[in-house]
């Protein structure tokens, strides 16, 4: 598959799992949707804050989905395009 | 390296993701 088709598909399920943690639909994720992920998610608390924080670039609590992409894409050993 | 700022975390973060990845592949229903 080409680089853009690999990124559309990092981007779909990026979107995926973005909407597991904003169940409510605002279109970002903030720290109390991250802590509700405690019980259903093996992560501790303090975790999910660090995940949070380190997902959230710009520092301002809201987590969008730009961002959770970006993570998702660091995760899978992407680098974003400059 | 600790100090480094977003090497800390990565194994807090891939755990993350996997969890979520399995959440979402449990929860889907087939096509």
């Amino acid at each position: 598959p080409s680089h853009d088709e690999i990124k559309t598909i990092v981007e779909q399920k990026a979107r995926e799992l973005f909407m597991v943690c904003d169940v409510e639909q605002k279109g970002f994720v903030s720290k109390r949707d991250m802590q509700r992920l405690v019980d259903e998610l093996p992560l501790m608390p303090d975790q999910l804050e660090e995940v949070f924080d380190s997902l959230d670039d710009d520092k301002n609590g809201y987590l969008t989905l730009e961002e959770f992409t970006e993570g998702f894409g660091g995760f899978l050993g992407l680098k974003s395009a400059p | 390296d600790p100090g480094k700022p977003g090497s800390a975390n990565e194994g807090v973060l891939a755990n993350f993701f996997n969890s979520l990845l399995s959440k979402k592949s449990v929860n889907s229903p087939a096509p």
